[in-house]
């Protein structure tokens, strides 16, 4: 087994290329790319250090290079999976 | 002659993509909204 900085590192790279890639194929809503790494920003740090985390992006990161055409189908798969696993709930509103 | 356009891609003709698209899109509006 790798141990948590290492996968974290992993992770961390393989994020950095899925984003890279996406970035070129959402050019007609700019918005997403920055929603998606701030929904990044706020998942759970030990999530972002596990092998199910490394599972997910590597399987979405194969996928959405094989197929351009279904972008928004693993983005959104990937929104989905780190509001799972966010560290932060909204506080109720008054 | 006409060459072929091989390379040009449309996500939107991807029914998949297109559902996933709009969803994605809703929900960064709904959070714009919110905050």
């Amino acid at each position: 087994g790798k141990d948590p900085a290492s996968l974290k590192a992993e992770n961390e790279r393989l994020f950095a290329e899925f984003v890279a890639f996406c970035s070129l194929h959402t050019a007609d809503h700019p918005e997403v790319i920055p929603y998606l790494t701030g929904r990044h920003q706020k998942a759970a740090p030990a999530f972002l250090s596990s092998v199910e985390f490394r599972n997910v992006l590597g399987r979405c990161l194969a996928r959405v290079q094989a197929r351009s055409t279904k972008v928004y189908v693993y983005i959104n798969e990937l929104c989905t999976v780190f509001r799972a696993h966010s560290q932060k709930r909204k506080p109720p509103l008054p | 002659q006409t060459v072929p356009m091989e390379e040009e891609e449309d996500d939107d003709n991807d029914p998949e993509n297109r559902i996933a698209k709009k969803m994605l899109l809703e929900e960064i509006k709904a959070n714009l909204s919110s905050e």
